[in-house]
């Protein structure tokens, strides 16, 4: 028996915004710890991992530890259904092909349930090992969808390079070269505008500029974003959810032949 | 051109 009720049920409407384009469909992983997914793009390409831990949700209940399949653009369709201030309560019987999402309006007038097929999905977890990265940036989440937006219309793929000076996104294409650099800047009134760089070594890495863009739309999930890179490593970009979990991107880099 | 990495490359299966 699965009962997870989340009241600000709109973090999970976008969290399924967040991953449903880069995944199709996944096994959810229910255990006393939380709701969390691990899944990679069909091209292996890049690695997208969800927490969502238990005590952020006013009442989760999870007898055993389970993982439940389910397709993400089925499973958007049904919670773009539920309001904006909407509570939703995940459900799911031992040994039931479906589970139900429910929905109910802050003013208890209005109460939805959708039911939604399982499915059997054969899935492996890949080992993320614990590392310290060589270099972290956090910046506002809007800045970093600006620069891959603007840079996505010059190149297909962008140099991101870390040095005590701040940090570089170069592109190329047929019509000319990009290049933004981000200081470090903390001065400012809110943090979340702030921009911070720690730099242990000067790491350069190029990443496919349509998957950091497609890793942007988690952007309404947090203000601010944090890149993790060391060299030869899969980028991280992280986005926390409120105090309950993140959303983790992880993307292979381009490698010279 | 540099060519794209796969994440299972850098990640092994647990």
């Amino acid at each position: 028996m699965l009962e997870l009720r989340l009241v600000q049920g709109s973090l999970l409407k976008k969290v399924l915004e967040a991953i449903k384009d880069l995944v199709n469909e996944a096994n959810f992983d229910c255990s006393s710890t939380g709701f969390s997914l691990q899944a990679m793009d069909s091209s292996h390409v890049a690695l997208v991992a969800l927490m969502l831990r238990s005590e952020g949700f006013e009442h989760y209940r999870c007898d055993r530890t389970i993982s439940i399949g389910m397709n993400l653009t089925n499973m958007a369709k049904m919670l773009k259904c539920a309001g904006n201030d909407d509570i939703i309560t995940i459900k799911a019987d031992d040994g039931s092909d479906t589970v139900t999402f429910m929905f109910e309006s802050p003013s208890q007038d209005k109460i939805s349930d959708f039911e939604m097929k399982l499915m059997e999905i054969d899935s492996e977890h890949l080992g993320i090992p614990d590392t310290e990265y060589q270099s972290s940036i956090k910046m506002p989440s809007q800045e970093f969808l600006r620069i891959c937006k603007d840079l996505s219309s010059i190149g297909d793929t962008v140099m991101i390079s870390v040095t005590k000076d701040g940090v570089k996104f170069t592109t190329s294409g047929d019509i000319g070269t990009a290049n933004i650099v981000c200081r470090q800047n903390t001065s400012v009134d809110e943090p979340e505008n702030a921009t911070e760089i720690k730099m242990q070594e000067p790491v350069s890495l190029t990443f496919a500029l349509r998957y950091l863009n497609s890793f942007t739309k988690a952007t309404p999930l947090a203000n601010i974003v944090t890149l993790s890179m060391s060299a030869d490593l899969p980028i991280v970009v992280e986005y926390k959810i409120g105090d309950m979990g993140y959303v983790r991107y992880y993307l292979a880099p381009k490698i010279e032949e | 051109g540099p060519q794209q990495g796969s994440i299972t490359s850098f990640f092994k299966k647990k």
